[in-house]
């Protein structure tokens, strides 16, 4: 563990509690894309499947069922209790136009050729893109609330730490992991567009808004 | 191989 990694993960715990509390607190999902959120439960579930075969510590396990507990609850805020909130007219993204060329790519370009491998793969590939859907909606939309915004900001602030902690960990201890590595630079990017408008609106005060 | 020890991480 270093320090990109745990505060990689602390990000990531933020953005999700934030969205989280944001829904709850508020009693809508408006502007919040359910289908990224789905994508991120099938993400962790996919992902988190190790926790029935192996042991890693008490701090991988516990963030693993918050991670999954919250997103769960995250989906069932959205389709269940505050569905009349959903913006599903904005939330359009065909989803199956990541999901299915992700699970070929995890079928075909993976470590080891296991069901939980291929599975760690689907989901490391998938995590790259899951966000998309709540991107294209913001898009639509032309607009943010401030606290999807910091959402956002945690979200893929995250991944960019991992990158870090993947330097760190190739000079410091000689490892690395391709696969989660070129994804992880793919999800990055993808938040590229939204940082700059973070940094040069939000940071200033400024309301989230797309030049329509 | 090195994909285990990713396999510690989130």
């Amino acid at each position: 563990m270093n320090i990109f990694r745990l505060f990689g993960d602390l990000s990531h715990l933020a953005a999700i509690i934030i969205l989280l509390l944001k829904i709850w607190k508020s009693r809508s999902c408006a502007g919040i894309s359910g289908k990224s959120q789905i994508l991120f439960a099938i993400v962790f579930t996919t992902r988190y499947l190790d926790l029935l075969t192996s042991f890693i510590s008490l701090y991988n396990t516990s963030m693993k069922m918050i991670y999954i507990g919250c997103s769960y609850a995250t989906v069932y805020l959205i389709y269940a209790k505050f569905r009349a909130t959903y913006d599903g007219n904005h939330d359009s993204f065909r989803v199956e136009f990541l999901i299915v060329p992700v699970g070929g790519l995890a079928v075909l370009i993976n470590h080891d050729f296991s069901l939980l491998e291929i599975l760690w793969t689907f989901s490391i590939y998938l995590e790259s893109v899951a966000i998309l859907p709540q991107l294209f909606m913001i898009s639509k939309t032309g607009e943010a609330e401030t606290i999807t915004t910091h959402y956002l900001f945690c979200q893929g602030l995250y991944r960019a730490l991992y990158l870090i902690n993947w330097i760190w960990r190739f000079y410091f201890e000689g490892f690395f992991d391709m696969i989660a590595i070129v994804a992880g630079v793919v999800q990055t990017i993808l938040y590229c567009d939204f940082f700059y408008l973070y940094v040069t609106k939000v940071l200033k005060g400024k309301k989230l808004s797309l030049p329509a | 191989t090195d994909s285990q020890s990713s396999k510690d991480e989130l």
